[in-house]
């Protein structure tokens, strides 16, 4: 999971 | 309702105006702009009625196996109106020869393949929103954890293409399945498009944005 960060972090975003 | 609700905004291209033509500039204008695509693409996804009720890692492997069919999709409806051009940007529209100059020529006659099915199909706005999220639900990640819950997600939208058709469409009750029908080349289009702009990376010659790298490679 940590290779994916971006994908992560602006899934975690709230809109 | 909910997905037309959430179909995002014109998305521009914005090649550089400071660098000669060339493919390399194509391709650096492109992968730029499925960069920005992708956070797009990603906002849109919670608000897909059910998706972010799904765990954080399984939305993760939806997205990371979708993200290409769900780009060329929106290509593909975005060029509709048009005749043997891909709008792959409100101002970036790419014909036959500036496809081959790009090295994108075998892409262009897949892509242009998906066009003609959704022409003759005569595909709508609602379809495409539908269709476009059902290609999100229904992306046979391998690394899924809650199956059920995904299942769950394909059955709710499918019952919304079911109930479209089945209001709007009387005079075609097989038209659902003419549209599901579109999604195998869609994905086999999608799969060749990664495999280029994978073998584009690997090469180097045109910078990617970190998002576009990391979607590249959880896809390979």
């Amino acid at each position: 999971k940590e290779k994916h960060k971006i994908l992560h972090r602006l899934l975690q975003n709230s809109t | 309702s909910h997905l037309l609700v959430a179909e995002p905004e014109k998305i521009y291209a914005m090649p550089d105006p400071t660098m000669p033509e060339s493919d390399i500039k194509a391709l650096t204008t492109l992968c730029d702009l499925a960069d920005r695509e992708l956070v797009v693409i990603i906002g849109w996804a919670k608000h897909i009625p059910g998706f972010s009720t799904l765990s954080l890692g399984d939305q993760m492997s939806l997205l990371q196996s979708a993200w290409m069919e769900i780009l060329i999709l929106s290509i593909v409806f975005r060029s509709l109106p048009y005749e043997d051009e891909l709008v792959y940007a409100e101002d970036y529209i790419m014909d036959e020869e500036h496809s081959r100059l790009t090295g994108l020529l075998d892409l262009y006659v897949s892509i242009l393949q998906l066009v003609r099915k959704y022409k003759k199909l005569k595909v709508e706005k609602e379809e495409f929103v539908t269709l476009k999220a059902i290609a999100l639900a229904n992306s046979d990640s391998m690394h899924i954890e809650d199956m059920e819950a995904v299942q769950k997600l394909q059955d709710a939208l499918h019952e919304a293409l079911q109930d479209f058709e089945s209001s709007q469409h009387q005079e075609d009750p097989r038209r659902a399945g003419k549209l599901l029908m579109t999604l195998p080349l869609l994905r086999q289009t999608a799969t060749k498009a990664v495999q280029h702009f994978y073998s584009i990376k690997v090469q180097g010659k045109v910078p990617m944005h970190k998002l576009f790298l990391e979607m590249l490679e959880a896809k390979v």
